[in-house]
């Protein structure tokens, strides 16, 4: 565990976070994908399917569990309790197109043919392209508002962070995983065009909207 | 590839 590696995790729970507590407080999911959401929580489902067979520390298991819960009652909060509230003429990113790719592929490149690793691999494939349904939404609508801003940008920035340690981990214990890294980083390009926007706008307290 | 190691990572 080092400092990136913490900041990261920590940045990931605060966005979760962030979107339960503004679903909650507005009661209301307009404006959040609710595809995006159903792919995290399968996500840390499949991701998290080793919780049952090897036990790294209480601070791992704490996390997964509190992940693992908290997507679950986004989607709970989403599609069942505030489901009026739910946008989904503007949420019309097929799933199908991500998961099905990212399960052959899957399929095709993992460090080893076992149904866990396979499970992990299409995990971490499924996690870098799981935001795509919110930032399709972002540009239909052509903004967001700003606390789905503050919860993407916590996102993004638990991705960059997870860079960092990578390249420290790699310098410090010679520890790499090539399949998270290049992951990792497709995901973290994939929020450099938000980045921007969220610099330029929302940090100069105005709305995110998008260029016409 | 790298040789396969228990997940620390979240």
């Amino acid at each position: 565990m080092n400092i990136f590696r913490l900041l990261g995790d920590l940045s990931h729970l605060l966005a979760i976070i962030i979107l339960l507590l503004k679903i909650w407080r507005t009661r209301s999911c307009a404006g959040v994908s609710g595809k995006s959401q159903i792919l995290f929580a399968l996500v840390f489902t499949t991701r998290y399917l080793d919780l049952f067979t090897n036990f790294i520390s209480m601070y791992n298991s704490a996390m997964k569990l509190i992940y693992l819960v908290c997507s679950y009652a986004t989607v709970f909060l989403m599609y069942f309790k505030f489901k009026a509230t739910y946008d989904s003429n503007h949420d019309t990113f097929r799933m199908e197109f991500l998961v099905v790719p990212v399960g052959g592929l899957a399929f095709l490149v993992n460090h080893d043919f076992t149904p866990l690793e396979i499970l992990w691999t299409f995990s971490i494939y499924l996690e870098a392209v799981a935001i795509l349904p919110q930032l399709f939404m972002i540009s239909k609508t052509g903004e967001a508002e700003t606390i789905t801003s503050h919860y993407l940008f916590a996102l993004g920035s638990y991705r960059a962070l997870y860079i960092v340690n990578w390249v420290f981990r790699f310098y410090t214990e010679g520890f790499f995983d090539l399949i998270a890294i290049v992951a990792g980083c497709v995901q973290t390009i994939l929020y450099c065009d938000f980045f921007y926007l969220y610099i330029t706008k929302v940090l100069k307290g105005k709305q995110l909207t998008l260029p016409a | 590839l790298p040789i396969l190691k228990p997940k620390d990572e979240l």
